[in-house]
């Protein structure tokens, strides 16, 4: 019912707009939007639901990837997860219900509490750790971060672990020496274990074309490999992703749902889709 | 920048007479795309440039000026307007006065809390930490170590249970221990969960704040109008606490917030530590959103 009949280009702008309402921002909008607009001239398509069918299929194929699930380690050694983001997007609640689901599943967990700045950080973790029986490795306040990451990855490897979780301080990814920081304590689990299994980006479904930048300076750091979308049960839609994965191929691996421990899901590409229409 | 963007659209223009509609047209395009890009809501951006067309309509040209420094120069004036002028000294008196901070998760209430202390403690006052979010885990230990950081008092009597009695009580806990400004810290929130933003609503009213402080992260987004406005029907509050300005985002959400509820930001938070507070500026801002 945005258009009546036809497609003006009253109707082409309130598309826009739905985009750039939902953060999805101007440059992928307009990028999006004009590739409809050739494929609805070349397919003949000019009522109203083939156009929203055409933007939605368009969304869809932008989000698109052969598979989603968290890799895991393919010899005897632990599986290493490694969560970053900036502050406050959600990453020691999300390792809290990723631990849930791994114990439930039968698999033992190692959380690392390299969060070595902010206050009561390992306290929180701790606290998921004893909810979900998963191990808790941390030190003080203050201590290097890569040290405790470093001794998660020995106290997994001496309890025969399924899976490390490695919590990181939230960081602004503008702050060079702290991005520096993330790189480090990447590298020092890494010389043990080989490479990370997944290194995710969490980011808050709240957040504007900041989050663009956000993923951008945290593959240059440490090679993400997915995102988690958090608070996506708040009334922001997350568009920020469609950029995210247009421009740097990163892909959204799972959803945050609120703050209950089973508030996790795989992402659904087609929901995901459908509610930028809601 | 934008100079650099609205030098196309006021191209033909040469240093006389006035901006034609045509010019005015092409210019504001350009800087509705900026503002988008800057996070400013699309609806607040629309009413935003409308009131610009004014503006440069029949504006006439500078000889001092390129045309498009002298349209940047008429789109920072009207922004710092909007974003409240000057920087606002809030009027914190009482004893006790009541702070109340409220927000979405994690947009920097509890960091917030120990700033406000510290800059409060700073200019002579005696505050007291009250740990009302009950919810979250640990958050009443990181209430706790930011009280102790700052050297404050808390009031953190239980980690579970009714958040809108520890703040009652909180108000007879702070003249006994002689404290006269009580920081309330509650739990983060999503304004359309009604159930939570009801309990903000009784925290408010059972201890009646001198002042009730919005916390939004700067570098949310569209949906900052629509936030901003729940709270303020749903809770109220006076002013609006910007977090995370030591980054990089653009921040239309302060214009957002402030065209859509009239409240002035007062303090941006601009780091994690204890002394990353300050007042908050309309012109740097508008700085900042322009780009
Ligand atoms: N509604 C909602 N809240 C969430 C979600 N995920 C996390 N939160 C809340 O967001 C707030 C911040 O979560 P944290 O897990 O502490 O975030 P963080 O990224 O570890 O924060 P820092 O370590 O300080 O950078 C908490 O109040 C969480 O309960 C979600 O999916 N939905
Ligand atoms: N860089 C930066 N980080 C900040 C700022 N303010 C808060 N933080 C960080 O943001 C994260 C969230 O801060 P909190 O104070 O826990 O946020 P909150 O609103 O109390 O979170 P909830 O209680 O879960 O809703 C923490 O990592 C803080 O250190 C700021 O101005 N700049
Ligand atoms: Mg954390
Ligand atoms: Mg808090």
């Amino acid at each position: 019912e945005l258009f009546g009949g036809g497609v003006s280009d009253d109707a082409w702008e309130g598309l826009e707009e739905l985009l750039i309402s939902a953060d999805v921002g101007v440059a992928a909008t307009m990028q999006i939007v004009e590739d409809v607009r050739r494929r609805a001239r070349d397919e003949g398509v000019t009522e109203a639901d083939g156009v929203v069918a055409l933007l939605k299929d368009e969304l869809r194929s932008a989000l698109e990837v052969p598979d989603r699930s968290l890799a895991r380690a393919t010899d005897d050694e632990p599986t290493v997860w490694m969560l970053t983001g900036v502050n406050g997007t959600g990453k020691t609640t999300t390792i809290g219900k990723l631990a849930a689901i791994e114990e439930r599943e039968g698999r033992s967990v190692v959380l690392a509490a390299a969060d070595t700045f902010r206050a009561a950080a390992a306290d929180q973790l701790g606290l998921w750790a004893d909810r979900t029986g998963a191990r808790l490795v941390r030190k003080d306040e203050g201590a290097d971060p890569a040290s405790v990451a470093f001794d998660g990855w020995m106290a997994a490897i001496a309890t025969d672990a399924d899976l490390l979780v490695v919590d990181t301080a939230g960081r602004l990814h503008n702050r060079r020496e702290l991005m520096d920081e993330l790189g480090k304590v990447k590298r020092v689990v890494e010389k043990k274990s080989g490479p990370m299994d997944e290194v995710l980006l969490v980011l808050d479904a709240t957040t504007g074309q900041n989050g663009l930048a956000q993923a951008g300076a945290f593959v240059d750091a440490v090679d993400v490999t997915g995102i988690v979308l958090t608070k996506l049960d708040g009334s922001s839609k997350g568009g920020i992703v469609v950029a995210v994965q247009r421009e740097l191929g990163l892909p959204v691996k799972l959803v945050g749902l609120g703050e209950g421990i089973d508030d996790l899901a795989p992402f659904d590409p087609d929901a995901f889709v459908d509610s930028l229409f809601e | 920048a934008l100079a650099q963007r609205l030098d196309d659209a006021l191209s033909r223009v040469r240093g006389r007479g006035r901006l034609d509609d045509e010019t005015v047209d092409a210019t504001l395009s350009e800087i509705r795309l900026a503002l988008l890009e800057a996070d400013v809501n699309f609806k607040v951006v629309r009413g935003f440039v409308s009131r610009l067309r004014e503006v440069l309509v029949g504006e006439e040209v500078s000889k001092a000026l390129n045309p498009s420094q002298q349209v940047v120069k008429a789109v920072h004036a009207e922004l710092v307007r909007a974003l409240g002028g000057e920087s606002v000294t809030p009027d914190l008196s009482g004893n006790p006065a009541v702070i109340m901070l409220a927000g979405l998760q994690g947009s920097g209430k509890t960091t917030a809390a120990g700033k406000l202390a510290k800059q409060l403690k700073k200019k002579g006052r005696t505050p007291m930490l009250v740990a009302c979010d009950l919810q979250r885990p640990a958050a009443v230990q990181q209430l706790r170590i930011n009280a102790e950081k700052v050297g404050v008092h808390v009031y953190a009597p239980v980690e579970s249970g009714d958040p809108v009695a520890v703040a009652r009580d909180s108000l007879a806990k702070a003249r006994d221990t002689g404290c006269d400004v009580v920081i309330v810290d509650t739990a983060g929130r999503l304004h359309i969960d009604t159930e939570l933003m009801g309990q903000a609503r009784d925290i408010r009213a059972a201890v009646d704040p001198t002042a009730t402080l919005f916390v939004i992260d700067a570098m949310i987004g569209q949906e900052a109008v629509n936030v901003s406005k729940a709270f303020l029907d749903d809770v109220g509050f006076d002013g609006v606490i910007l977090t995370k300005l030591d980054g990089d985002a653009r921040g239309g959400a302060a214009l957002s917030v402030r065209e859509v509820t009239d409240r002035p930001i007062v303090y941006a938070s601009v780091g994690e530590k204890m002394e990353d507070f300050e007042a908050f500026h309309p012109d740097r801002m508008a700085d900042r959103i322009l780009g």
